[in-house]
């Protein structure tokens, strides 16, 4: 479900290519998080989008649009802070 | 200026949180 509404609000993004770039820098850092040691580089990839993406979303007018970059906006930064929180504990292990 | 109250409060809230995600680890 969470990638149907992906899907949607890239399809909806076609005519705002600043948007579109930074949806793609977003599911860049959610594949870069997959990778083994990549977590570091998921964390700045998602902080390049996510600071874009609250920009736009400010700018956004009320519509299914703006509700999509929402919970969108939502669901990376749940992502990137619970990310963070794990390179954060790796690290106090050492 | 097109969104309701709650809306301002909750983009603070991303905005906070944002700021919070690029302090160093």
């Amino acid at each position: 479900q969470e990638t149907s509404a992906r899907d949607l609000l890239k399809e909806m993004a076609r005519d705002k290519p600043r948007l579109l770039a930074a949806l793609e820098v977003a599911s860049a850092a959610m594949a870069k998080a997959e990778e083994a040691g990549g977590e570091q580089d998921a964390l700045v990839l998602y902080q390049h989008s996510l600071g874009e993406l609250l920009l736009l979303l400010a700018a956004e007018p009320p519509g299914r649009r703006r509700e999509l970059l929402h919970t969108e906006v939502q669901n990376l930064m749940a992502r990137a802070e619970y990310l963070k929180e794990q390179v954060k504990m790796r690290e106090s292990r050492w | 200026a097109n969104t309701s109250a709650s809306e301002d409060t909750d983009y603070d809230d991303l905005f906070w949180r944002f700021e919070e995600l690029k302090k160093k680890t």
